[in-house]
């Protein structure tokens, strides 16, 4: 039975300029991942990879992988990117563009704003069913998180912390501010 | 692993060798470069919560095995992507927005925990009694792709991280860097404020600026904490096992003001 398995596995996965996005905002971008659930060749290989497209302004929100690296190939244009260790220090605060890689260590914090009208990047993580965790938006700890340990945790008033908790729904977006800018 | 890391000729029983304080508790650590930690790919630490104590949300870069030493009370793990299944049956405020939040658990007095690497953690003692947990990184685990050395992320206030001090000890020569941050800290006031959508106010807040270093890792809770709970457990003794049966319907609102033991 060697031949319905290994011998006919599949190697080949596009996920540059998909037509079916994994994450998509018309605003923000598309994000399109290769893991080992959709591409079972990355499971030998305990790889995966993820190619994002963001427009100008689009951000990802502060997030981090929980069991993987991630090193991040610039494809096109450029973004400001920062990085925060343990002990809350910034460690990487600039850009990043075409050509330059930049490497975030697992469970390192990290954000990206495009500057440019398209940034396109490659991630090759280190795992093959990369998790990935957000610290702002939909589906965040943040949110996930009982009010009140929101509360005393960050030290807030209650109304401050509902505004923490439910101000924004998007991982992915285009913060507020830049699309009024845009608009006028 | 060094090489000669586990050649080791004679075994010490160990103390721990640092504290630190917080509010309503403290934090005690074993030297994880210690060789006998290093032989076994691990770093321990033992965490003592006062009364109303709230061991703020962090997560670290190993899987951990927390073992409850003495006391009860409450947990969260924030498991991300998961939904928050657990809502208010009403609506907390005129704009409609009723708190909802992942699962809530109990712990008590012999529980191990087990808490996945990158998982945030919490914990609250709601009773007089102390709770003493005893936490086991497992630094060698394949689940860690950094160092063998031991890493608490926080993702609030100020506070040192508990096993920082040694690694500065490993780290000789490199200069003083900043301390005593956490992981919103690090980034850009308007990064911040983007990604959340609130003011600059409540971002210094995030990253604990305004805040007096000496409340720590573990803050006291004025009144108590009130989360939502699933219903109270019931414990009856058959023969010498103590069992757990016998649930209630009724959703309840777990609150620990005042000194009754149980509701």
């Amino acid at each position: 039975g060697l031949e319905e398995t290994i011998c006919t596995v599949r190697l080949r996965m596009n996920i540059g300029k998909s037509s079916s996005p994994d994450i998509f905002n018309p605003q923000a971008g598309r994000i399109k991942t290769a893991t080992g659930f959709d591409f079972p060749a990355l499971r030998f290989l305990k790889l995966s990879a993820e190619h994002g497209s963001l427009n100008r302004n689009a951000m990802v929100v502060p997030h981090y992988n929980l069991n993987a690296n991630s090193i991040i190939y610039a494809l096109r244009g450029r973004a400001w990117i920062q990085v925060v260790n343990c002990k809350g220090n910034r460690i990487f605060d600039g850009e990043l563009e075409e050509g330059q890689v930049l490497i975030v260590p697992q469970n390192f914090v990290v954000a990206a704003r495009s500057m440019s009208d398209k940034f396109n990047y490659v991630a090759f993580k280190t795992n093959d069913m990369p998790t990935m965790a957000k610290l702002a938006g939909a589906t965040s700890e943040i949110q996930a998180m009982p009010l009140e340990v929101i509360q005393n945790a960050f030290n807030l008033e209650r109304e401050q912390a509902k505004q923490v908790k439910f101000n924004n729904r998007f991982n992915f977006l285009v913060p507020p501010r830049e699309q009024s800018q845009r608009r006028a | 692993q060094q090489q000669n890391e586990c050649q080791l000729e004679r075994l010490n029983a160990l103390k721990p060798d640092n504290r630190i304080e917080s509010e309503a508790g403290y934090i005690e650590t074993w030297n994880p470069t210690n060789n006998q930690f290093r032989c076994a790919g691990v770093a321990l630490s033992r965490c003592t919560l006062r009364r109303n104590g709230l061991k703020r949300p962090s997560y670290s870069n190993a899987p951990q095995e927390i073992f409850i030493q003495q006391g009860s009370g409450i947990f969260g793990m924030i498991f991300p992507g998961c939904p928050e299944t657990v809502e208010e049956p009403f609506e907390s405020d005129q704009q409609g927005r009723r708190d909802r939040h992942q699962k809530v658990n109990r712990f008590r007095e012999g529980d191990v925990i087990a808490v996945p690497p990158g998982v945030v953690f919490w914990m609250y003692n709601e009773e007089e009694t102390p709770v003493i947990a005893v936490s086991l990184i497992d630094t060698g685990s394949y689940l860690n792709q950094l160092d063998q050395m031991p890493r608490r992320f926080y993702l609030s206030g100020n506070q040192e991280q508990e096993f920082l001090q040694y690694q500065r000890q490993e780290v000789r020569g490199r200069e003083e860097e900043n301390q005593g941050g956490n992981i919103f800290s690090g980034f850009g006031g308007e990064f911040l404020e983007d990604a959340l959508n609130i003011d600059r106010n409540i971002v210094h807040k995030l990253q604990g600026r305004d805040e007096e270093q000496d409340k720590g890792a573990i803050v006291r809770v004025k009144g108590g904490l009130s989360v939502i709970t699933p219903p109270e457990r019931q414990s009856h003794r058959r023969g010498s096992e103590e069992e757990e049966d016998e649930e209630e319907d009724r959703p309840s609102r777990h609150q620990s003001r005042g000194g009754s033991r149980r509701n």
